[in-house]
């Protein structure tokens, strides 16, 4: 809170990455892998 | 207990928080356990990982709430699950005090997550997601966090605005201002639309336009969706399609997969032709590795490795995928004994057919300065991105790469057409949430 009545929150904030991105590629439904991401992620 | 009717629930579905850039901290109980959370106005629970969470990998790596830890801890115990397009949770809700900055937010019902299956969770920076949407969309018809703030008094006014810093060189992230705005973080004035459709901050929304030229569809009117929880710029395929041919857009994977063909292509079919061991010829010119079996990914290991740059192990990962594929592909040509030339551009052509993950698209880094504006009509004015505001680049010198901020999303009538207007809209356009006028307000942001 400040002088002026407002709440503020400050935010962080992260860089995209390649591997960042991909991690959500290979996310499925309920978290189940596909078999093809299983195979070229080797998970 | 799912979100409420059937379409909305398509429109969370599309809900991308792998990619969600930007969150803040909180607290959760007497004293307060802190969180790192989504603060998402496309959604309107809030939720966060329980000490409870046993069987859940993600739970291991997020902050847990522990509500034998907090001395105004009250139990509910209602079971509640949420699905997002990326992920799912599920839990139960329970009732505590929340601390956000300085405030204490009393009595607020929240989720206590003791299931978190996906991998979204997993690899994210935050623990959990604080919705900032209406009740209309809240799972278990929770009251959502802003609601109790209003309803306690703890708000002088019933507005809250987003400021995110998108100039890379800063470490600061941003800001939510609850109670107002701040007047350093914006230039001129807002200006302000009606919430159509209350659940999101929904509003409608004129033309789209390329290059300051008409794209036509909007023209007649699209819906479009604040959602500080999504980082990209979704619309309707018709415009972004010709977004996408004005910005020389591309799959991510096609285009790689086209950089292995023009490169190894024909690499790959003399060593085909030579009898090569087709599961090794990718690791053999360098663009997977072999685990003694079959090519694989060069990713995983260089995750762990610290030294290593993270950007280029990533792209190593779809290169390897690309060639891969490319290896399946020849030898299938190969045995139709098709020419060299007929196989490669073949091949080629099949690359461009390649769906783009998570419908993002690549463009050329070297290009942002002969690409278009691209502008949204908002309460009859015009909101322009320039191209390094609507191009994402990922990763840093050769292994850089420029994602663009446009991507695919059709959502039929009554509620399409949609836009959702994420953090790439948001960056550049500080955006008020005016609960008691039910309007949301955007200016440039400073």
């Amino acid at each position: 809170a400040s002088n002026d009545g407002l709440i503020r929150v400050g935010l962080k904030k992260r860089k995209l990455d390649h591997v960042d991105r991909l991690a959500g590629h290979i996310d499925t439904k309920e978290g189940e892998l596909s078999g093809a991401s299983v195979r070229n992620y080797r998970l | 207990h799912d979100n409420v009717g059937g379409s909305d629930t398509d429109i969370i579905a599309l809900k991308n928080y792998m990619d969600a850039q930007y969150f803040g901290e909180i607290g959760i109980g007497t004293p307060p356990q802190k969180f790192t959370v989504i603060f998402d106005t496309g959604s309107s629970n809030l939720w966060v990982p329980s000490a409870k969470c046993y069987f859940s990998v993600a739970c291991l790596f997020h902050s847990k709430y522990k509500s034998g830890h907090s001395s105004t801890y009250k139990k509910n115990g209602k079971s509640a699950a949420i699905h997002y397009g990326t992920g799912a949770i599920s839990g139960f809700f329970s009732q505590d005090h929340v601390k956000l900055g300085d405030l204490v937010v009393k009595e607020q019902d929240f989720i206590e997550a003791t299931r978190e299956p996906s991998i979204t969770f997993l690899a994210a920076k935050f623990d959990g997601i604080l919705g900032l949407g209406f009740q209309e969309i809240s799972v278990g018809n929770a009251v959502p966090v802003w609601y109790s703030m209003v309803n306690q008094g703890l708000v002088k006014e019933p507005v809250f605005s987003f400021w995110f810093n998108r100039n890379a060189e800063e470490e600061e992230g941003g800001e939510i201002v609850f109670g107002g705005v701040d007047s350093n973080h914006y230039k001129g004035e807002h200006t302000y639309v009606p919430v159509t459709e209350k659940g999101y901050w929904q509003f409608d929304m004129g033309d789209v336009l390329i290059g300051g030229a008409t794209t036509g569809f909007c023209a007649g009117g699209c819906s479009a969706i604040a959602d500080s929880g999504t980082s990209l710029l979704a619309g309707p395929t018709t415009v972004i399609a010709q977004i996408n041919h004005a910005i020389g857009a591309s799959g991510v994977l096609s285009q790689e997969c086209k950089t292995v063909v023009s490169q190894y292509g024909k690499t790959i079919l003399d060593m085909l032709v030579a009898e090569a061991k087709p599961q090794k010829i990718c690791s053999q010119i360098g663009l997977c590795s072999f685990d003694g079996t079959r090519d694989v990914s060069m990713g995983i290991e260089s995750v762990v490795d610290k030294n290593t740059d993270k950007s280029s192990s990533g792209l190593h990962d779809t290169v390897c995928s690309a060639c891969e594929m490319a290896v399946v592909w020849m030898q299938n040509q190969l045995r139709q004994n098709l020419t060299e030339d007929r196989i490669l551009n073949y091949v080629n052509e099949l690359c461009e057919r390649i769906p783009s993950p998570m419908g993002e698209s690549a463009v050329d880094c070297s290009s942002l300065a002969s690409m278009p504006r691209v502008s949204f009509t908002i309460g009859g004015k015009v909101f322009e991105l320039s191209p390094e505001q609507y191009v994402l680049q990922v990763g840093e010198g050769v292994a850089a790469q420029c994602i663009s901020g446009f991507m695919a999303l059709d959502v039929p009538p009554p509620r399409g057409p949609l836009w959702i207007l994420g953090d790439v809209f948001m960056g550049h356009y500080h955006t008020v949430f005016d609960f008691g006028n039910m309007t949301v307000g955007f200016a440039e942001a400073a």
